[in-house]
């Protein structure tokens, strides 16, 4: 499967609700320093289940447009990934990921049905994605560190993948 | 338990060296991770080395920068095979490379477009223009500060960059 | 002991914003520093805050990674005032900036060129080509692994960018 | 004053004896990832007085050229930087600092005169050059802490440059 678009509601430096995409195999962010791009780093990390210190912010109802500065604009923000992926006949079907804040709590929903974490992470892993082992998502400033852990680190690093 | 932790190590100490030669694409590179303690394995932990292509072995800590970013690129790719997710994000991790190592690590990522996809944010061109897609994010400013605005441009509209010399 | 502690804070404190001013080259930019607990100023710290051009005051890791660059390098020129050393090394410190930031630091750094010498080390031409000499480092194979030599290359003989325009 | 050129002998990567400079008021230092770029301003570091810990390395006999990799070129390794400052008649005078290794310990040199450390020292100092406060050496990768140390430490820092 792969990721093809992206749709984000008052997420952090993102007002109102914004498409992104379409994906390519080989896409690049690009803008200037301050303009959004790890935020939208942390839109997919936050769609996928990432827990909130890895995006920065110590509550989830940070996220919202607005928050850190005590203005948010809404009581709730959403992210939504479209991730497409070939089903046993060979064709393309879709798939929509959702989570949304409200106030300080989050929800899950699969093709816009409600379900529980757990069935949204177990989901996920039908597709190779496991959020807490990480495997996938190296965050600014962050890569040379991956080399240089220490040996018991490294074994910590081992026993989330595994 | 251990038996899978084993199996994702062994799996990955596999990997690691291929992956590493071909990230730098030097025969000469070297990556091995091996275990502490084989009677323990689980008590001293695992280590990493690389020998960076034309140098000899030594401590991790003698590497570069840009070399320490290669090593653990090449950790990264390797430990993914174990579970190959769909994507990959990279956020700017071509912040310490040159342009000769930014070329290889672009043109890997461009070989394994058929088996995985990559999300990649950069600050530089010699990165970002070997993508198939660009999207652009730009501020527009606001009553509570900035607001991200994004375009997106598809590359692979227009020829190759050789094609592109005048 | 406190005496000179103090001095350097007031002195510091005093020429912060200006700096980041500067740097940023934008009038709305806000830099300050603040003594947590003004009746015993050493027990709870100095905190340091900076509001980058066009947003809103928010806590210091609500800013990218370019944003934290610039509000570090303005914190290092305006602590080096206190009591300025004849010269400065910085190794990579443009790696998380863009190239209007490049721009910006390149330029606050010629036109300290009266006062102060700087030595930088650089992976983007952006930031190297404003320099008034470079020093070149390239590795030959030796027998124990690389050596490094060196070459020098005087840039003021040439014209400047402007000029080299075809 | 300013530093005008360095000469390095045996020094990590740079085998040999080799004289850089001059320096200019605004000069970069260039080349490819693991030429040598930040050895050479551990060489800058080391002559000022640095502490290994800062120049990568456990003890300064590991400084010496081939010595990671257990085969030193020689049993001693030097750094000299020649600094130039206008005197009181505003003629521009030369001072040569000196630091070498020998085996596992350092010996001070000004102008070719052994000297103490403390001596050594003192006389950086009347030029504004103060190792321990660092605060116009910044390595890499580190700049970005700068701006985020927690207030306590910001006042550890500001301990050491009053
Ligand atoms: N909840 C929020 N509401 C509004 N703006 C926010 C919110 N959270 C973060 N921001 C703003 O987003 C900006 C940072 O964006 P981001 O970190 O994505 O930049 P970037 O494009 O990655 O830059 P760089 O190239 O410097 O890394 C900051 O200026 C921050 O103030
Ligand atoms: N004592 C020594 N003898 C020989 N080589 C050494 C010694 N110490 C370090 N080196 C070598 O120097 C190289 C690193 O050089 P350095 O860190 O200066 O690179 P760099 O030019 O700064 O690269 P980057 O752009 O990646 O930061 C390493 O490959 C290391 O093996
Ligand atoms: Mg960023
Ligand atoms: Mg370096």
């Amino acid at each position: 499967g792969f990721l093809e678009y992206l749709e984000i509601e008052d997420f952090k430096s993102y007002k109102g609700k914004i498409k992104v995409g379409p994906f390519h195999k080989f896409t690049a962010i690009i803008g200037p320093n301050g303009s959004g791009k790890s935020n939208l780093m942390d839109a997919i990390s936050f769609v996928l289940g990432e827990k909130s210190s890895n995006m920065r912010v110590s509550r989830v109802s940070q996220l919202i447009h607005g928050a850190p500065v005590g203005e948010p604009v809404a009581n709730t923000a959403r992210v939504s990934a479209l991730i497409k992926m070939e089903n046993e006949e060979g064709h393309l079907e879709s798939i929509e990921f959702m989570r949304v804040i409200k106030d300080n709590s989050t929800h899950f929903y699969i093709d816009d049905c409600s379900v529980s974490a757990a069935d949204y992470r177990s989901k996920l892993e039908t597709f190779n994605i496991f959020i807490n082992s990480k495997n996938f998502l190296v965050y600014q400033g962050k890569v040379e560190e991956i080399a240089m852990k220490n040996p018991k680190e490294r074994m910590t690093m081992f026993e989330e993948i595994s | 338990r251990r038996g899978t932790l084993m199996d994702c190590f062994n799996f990955v100490a596999e990997k690691i060296d291929e992956t590493y030669k071909f990230i730098s694409r030097n025969p000469g590179a070297q990556a091995y991770l091996s275990v502490e303690n084989p009677d323990e394995p689980f008590l001293d932990g695992i280590s990493y080395n690389c020998v960076a292509p034309g140098k000899r072995f030594r401590p991790m800590d003698n590497l570069s920068g840009g070399e320490k970013t290669i090593a653990a690129l090449a950790l990264i790719f390797a430990v993914h095979a174990y579970r190959p997710s769909p994507f990959f994000v990279l956020d700017e991790v071509d912040a310490a490379l040159d342009n000769t190592n930014i070329g290889k690590v672009a043109d890997y990522i461009k070989g394994r477009r058929e088996d995985l996809q990559c999300i990649v944010i950069s600050l530089k061109e010699e990165f970002y223009s070997k993508a198939d897609a660009l999207i652009g994010i730009y501020a527009k400013q606001g009553r509570t500060g900035i607001q991200s605005q994004v375009m997106t441009f598809d590359l692979t509209q227009y020829e190759d960059d050789a094609s592109q010399e005048i």
